[in-house]
C-alpha cells in the first residue's frame, strides 16, 4: 500500500515519531521502531508526562509504566510501578524477549531490570521535587483517596478509611486536575 | 504517555506505550498504559490501537482492544476510535481520554471524549504520504 509504513502516535511528541520513522526507514523492526520511538520520549520527558522526573507520587517518587506488543505473534512485555530505572519501553522489551511473562511490577521488576543490565538511577529531578512540593502546600490538592479521614479535598494524610460514601464533590475533584496528567 | 503504533510496508504491526502515570498518584497506582487491550493493542491480521487519558477509567473498557476489533470487523479507523470512546461515555460522558486507531492497509484516525478544558486531540503520523511526520487534530466528541 502507498501508505505504508506509517508510525502514528499520541500528541505532538514530534521527535518520538521522527525517531521511530528513521528506525524503520533504516531498517530496524516496527518493534525496534515502537522501542526507539518512545525511548526517544523517555529522554525528551515527553510533556513530562513520560520518562522521569515526572508525575510524582504521594511520595514524591516518579514510577514508570510502559508495554510493547507485537502484532505478528501477540507476544507483550511490559512494566508497571518501575522505580529507579528510566529506560522503561526498553525493559518492557526485555521482559518480552527474555522471559515467557507478561508483565513485572515494582521493586521487582527493578530488579529485573538490573539483571539485565539497566542502570538504576533516581528519577527524581528538581522539577518533581517542585511539583510534589506545590502539591504539600496546596494541602495535597488535587488527591485520588476518597472515603477517608481526614477529608482528602482539605488535607493530606496519613488517611483512615471512613464509611463509604459517593458524593458530588468527587466529581468535581475530577476537573480540577490538570489534563497534563494523563496516562 | 506515549501510545505509538507502527506498520511497516509488510503490514507488521506492533505498538508501544510508556509513561510516568498520573500527578500525585496514590504510591504503587499503575495506570492503563501497561495493560494489554487497554492502553495499546496490536494485531497483524487488523491494526493497532493506542489510548491516553485517565487511564483509572479507560482500563475498565480495554478501549485499545476493542477499536482493533472494530476495525477487524471493517470499521473505519476513526468510527472505531469514535466508537470505543462512546462506550466508556455510556458510564463516564465526561471523561478524559483519546485514542488513535491504525487499520492494517494504513488509514488511520482518532478520537476523543469532550470534556471542560480539552476540546481537541492532537497526534502526529509519518508515513510515505506525508513529507515529514505531520501533527493532526480532532475535535472531541
Amino acid at each position: 500500500s502507498a501508505l505504508l509504513p506509517l508510525v502514528i502516535n499520541t500528541w505532538s511528541f514530534n521527535t518520538a515519531t521522527q525517531r521511530a520513522w528513521s528506525t524503520l526507514q533504516s531498517g530496524g523492526s516496527v518493534l525496534d521502531a515502537v522501542e526507539k520511538g518512545c525511548a526517544q520520549c523517555e529522554v525528551d520527558q515527553c510533556d513530562g508526562s513520560v520518562g522521569y522526573g515526572g508525575s510524582p507520587d504521594e511520595h514524591g517518587e516518579t514510577s514508570l509504566d510502559a508495554m510493547i506488543m507485537n502484532g505478528n505473534t501477540m507476544e507483550v512485555g511490559a512494566v508497571a510501578d518501575l522505580r529507579r530505572i528510566k529506560s522503561a519501553i526498553s525493559v518492557a522489551r526485555a521482559v518480552m524477549e527474555h522471559t515467557r511473562h507478561t508483565l513485572l511490577v515494582g521493586e521487582s521488576a527493578s530488579m529485573f531490570s538490573q539483571n539485565m543490565g539497566f542502570l538504576s538511577e533516581d528519577l527524581t529531578t528538581n522539577n518533581s521535587l517542585s511539583i510534589h512540593a506545590k502539591w504539600l502546600a496546596n494541602n495535597c490538592q488535587p488527591n485520588f483517596r476518597k472515603s477517608v479521614f481526614p477529608d482528602p479535598e482539605t488535607s493530606c494524610g496519613p488517611y483512615k478509611p471512613t464509611e463509604r460514601r459517593q458524593s458530588k464533590k468527587l466529581k468535581n475533584l475530577k476537573q480540577r486536575i490538570n489534563y497534563r496528567s494523563h496516562d | 504517555t506515549i501510545g505509538m503504533i507502527v506498520i511497516d510496508k509488510n503490514g507488521n504491526v506492533a505498538a508501544g506505550t510508556s509513561t510516568n502515570g498520573a500527578n500525585h498518584k496514590i504510591h504503587g497506582r499503575v495506570g492503563d498504559s501497561p495493560i494489554v487491550g487497554a492502553g495499546a493493542y496490536a494485531d497483524s491480521t487488523a491494526g493497532g490501537a493506542a489510548a491516553t487519558g485517565d487511564g483509572d477509567i479507560m482500563m475498565r473498557f480495554l478501549p485499545s482492544y476493542q477499536a482493533v476489533e472494530y476495525m477487524r470487523m471493517g470499521l473505519d479507523p476513526t468510527i472505531s476510535c469514535q466508537k470505543a470512546v462512546t462506550r466508556i461515555q455510556v458510564y463516564y460522558p465526561k471523561f478524559f481520554g483519546a485514542l488513535v486507531c491504525v487499520n492494517r492497509t494504513g488509514s488511520y484516525g482518532a478520537a476523543c471524549s469532550k470534556t471542560p478544558g480539552f476540546n481537541q486531540f492532537h497526534f502526529m503520523v509519518q508515513s510515505p504520504a506525508l513529507n515529514e511526520a505531520s501533527e493532526h487534530m480532532v475535535d472531541c466528541i
